[in-house]
């Protein structure tokens, strides 16, 4: 792990007792690696190495840590600094209903992270409706209406109509005259890089002016997350979901998304299951990053 | 004699990058620029055109030391697609039956996926797309019965190829890899099938973690190819590197788009042109 290679590393420079030019380059070298290897974006890491050895540079000596405990410490702090702060709550609107739409690459888990939000707001009391906007994918629609029925939450699509922009405004009309507090909209999946697809997301952004937009971003994605984020955020991305972190990623792309959108990363998937949606922890993923 | 151009410090670090951007990894980017580096002061290409050309060939000839594909044998041939939630397995298989079908094969579709939520119905609008014969079972149904059931009616319609979906997993998930074992035991032991592949799709946009999912989905059913998804997207798919630099296993086809006619044939001079940048 990199707390043992720092250990190592510290230990046969021996040195004074205190973080030198030298026993630094190293430890530097070594964290350059897990970072890389635990998928965060290559000029994110060198951005983050420059924060570091600044600060381990400067840093003054703290009689009751050795250097690789002090190193590990500045490295800890910068990364839970620059995932930000935890509980970024979900936010209500202004009336109702709170609309919020949910965006992100294929596959990303987005229809699932619906029925998760479906069933997790219900439970607090809210009377939610979820509607589908993808009229692409092949048994979308029939997706998001069974989980919404496993979610005991209700499903509104206007039959017939294939105007994602369209659908939305119908279903914001619903949601008001059957006195919603909460209207969920799931897009299809797109590539940040798809123009007319883009286009797609933010007309229908601009038409209903969802409380959030939520980006879903798939935990193991690698160097690739930095641009999907960049691309994404202009649309009015208000936070981020991360998804699929019950497998062994390292989730690196936390950092990457973070760095490049600045905006919070709300909620993380934690499974197939509708109830598998937890909140953000930073330092708990700190350790995982660094493990 | 022509003067070479420069393996430089600078020409290393260059590369390492576009190798890094592209999910390669740090120690197989390391390695391979050392592999070039040594390559290229051997070879001593005249110009920076000459010099790309060799790091292409050497990426290339990594690509290619997967095994070659298998083609498919007379008789019946069961290929099962695995792999993590969302990688594609379903519109994959949706457009090997148009492109098999297209070669004159007798295609059928096996709708394993009992678990997700309209699984079966997605994939049967595939099947009508390319007019093939599904077999699918409801909604938490087993998923080796439907493979049993799908098997029997290939071979009563004398079907040479027999696709089927699995549900998305996680590698960590040591019960959900049992049931992949279970569903490949009953093909090849209970319904005697000889000719049993399994296809493992990765999804380009992933990082190391595809490197895990090779090792993982690989300890439970042999991985007989690999499927690469998604590359339409700005994601370059490096991850190839370090899985073919440990198991031997060809890269088929890569996904190139969400329609039917978006899948390719794997090349390997292609993928690391592009790869470069
Ligand atoms: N293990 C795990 N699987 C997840 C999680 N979230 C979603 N999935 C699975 O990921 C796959 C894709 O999920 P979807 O909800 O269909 O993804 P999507 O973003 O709506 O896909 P498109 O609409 O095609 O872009 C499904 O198999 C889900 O069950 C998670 O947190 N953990
Ligand atoms: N852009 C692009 N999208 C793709 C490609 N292959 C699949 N997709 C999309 O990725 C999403 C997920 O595809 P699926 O075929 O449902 O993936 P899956 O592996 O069967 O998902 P689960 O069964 O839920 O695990 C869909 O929106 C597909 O249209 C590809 O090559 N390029
Ligand atoms: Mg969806
Ligand atoms: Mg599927």
């Amino acid at each position: 792990s990199f707390t043992e290679k720092l250990g190592g590393i510290f230990r046969k420079l021996g040195g004074k007792g205190r973080i030198t030019e030298s026993n630094v380059q190293e430890a530097l070298r070594e964290l350059r690696f897990t970072l890389l290897d635990a998928d965060v974006n290559f000029e994110v890491v060198k951005k983050f190495i420059a924060n570091v050895k600044e600060a381990a540079m400067g840093e003054e000596v703290l009689k009751s840590l050795t250097p690789h405990q002090q190193f590990f410490k500045i490295v800890k702090d910068n990364l839970i600094d620059m995932l930000g702060g935890e509980h970024a709550a979900l936010a209500t609107g202004p009336k109702k209903p709170t609309v919020y739409l949910l965006c992100g690459l294929q596959g990303s888990g987005k229809t699932t992270t619906c029925g998760k939000l479906a069933g997790q707001q219900s439970k607090k009391g809210k009377r939610v409706l979820a509607t589908p906007l993808d009229i692409y994918r092949p048994a979308a629609i029939e997706q998001l209406r069974i989980v919404a029925g496993k979610t005991g939450v209700s499903f509104f699509f206007p039959e017939g109509d294939n105007d994602p922009v369209s659908i939305a405004r119908k279903a914001v009309s619903h949601a008001e005259d059957n006195n919603y507090d909460l209207l969920l909209l799931d897009t299809a999946g797109r590539l940040h890089v798809d123009e007319k697809m883009m286009e797609e997301v933010r007309a229908i952004i601009s038409a209903v002016n969802p409380t959030e937009v939520l980006l879903v971003v798939d935990g193991m994605t690698g160097q690739d997350a930095v641009n999907i984020a960049t691309s994404f955020d202009p649309v009015g991305v208000t936070g981020i979901v991360l998804t699929k972190m019950d497998g062994d990623t390292r989730g690196g792309a936390a950092l990457s998304v973070k760095y490049a959108t600045g905006k919070p990363i709300k909620l993380i998937g934690t499974g197939e299951k509708f109830d598998a949606l937890e909140s953000f922890h930073p330092d708990r993923f700190v350790s995982r990053i660094l493990d | 004699i022509g003067r070479a151009v420069k393996i430089d410090d600078e020409f290393c670090e260059r590369l390492e990058e576009a190798l890094l951007l592209s999910d390669v990894g740090a120690s197989t980017a390391a390695l391979i620029v050392d592999e070039i580096k040594s390559k290229a002061m051997e070879k001593r290409p005249a110009d920076a055109e000459a010099l790309n050309a060799l790091v292409v060939d050497i990426l290339a000839e990594i690509l290619e030391s997967g095994a070659a594909a298998e083609p498919l044998a007379p008789g019946l041939n069961v290929v099962m697609m695995m792999g993590v939630n969302g990688s594609g397995k379903t519109t994959t298989i949706g457009k090997l039956a148009m492109r098999y079908k297209a070669e004159g094969r007798k295609v059928m579709l096996a709708a394993c996926d009992t678990f997700r939520a309209a699984a079966s119905e997605q994939l049967e609008i595939w099947a009508k797309r390319s007019d093939v014969p599904i077999i699918r079972q409801r909604e938490g149904a087993d998923p080796s019965a439907v493979m049993y059931d799908a098997i029997q009616a290939a071979r009563a319609r004398g079907a040479d190829l027999l696709i089927a979906d699995t549900a998305g997993r996680l590698h960590t998930q040591s019960n959900l890899m049992r049931e992949l074992q279970k569903i490949q035991r009953v093909a090849v032991e209970k319904a005697g099938v000889e000719n049993f592949r399994a296809w493992l799709v990765l999804d380009s946009t992933i990082g190391r973690n595809s490197y895990n999912q090779v090792q993982q989905f690989g300890q439970a059913v042999p991985v007989d190819a690999l499927v690469l998804t998604k590359m339409d997207g700005t994601a370059r798919g490096g991850v190839v590197f370090s899985i073919l630099k440990e198991w031997r296993m060809p890269i088929m086809f890569v996904g190139v788009g969400e329609k039917m006619e978006d899948l390719l044939p794997f090349n390997a001079s292609e993928f690391s042109r592009a790869l470069l940048g």
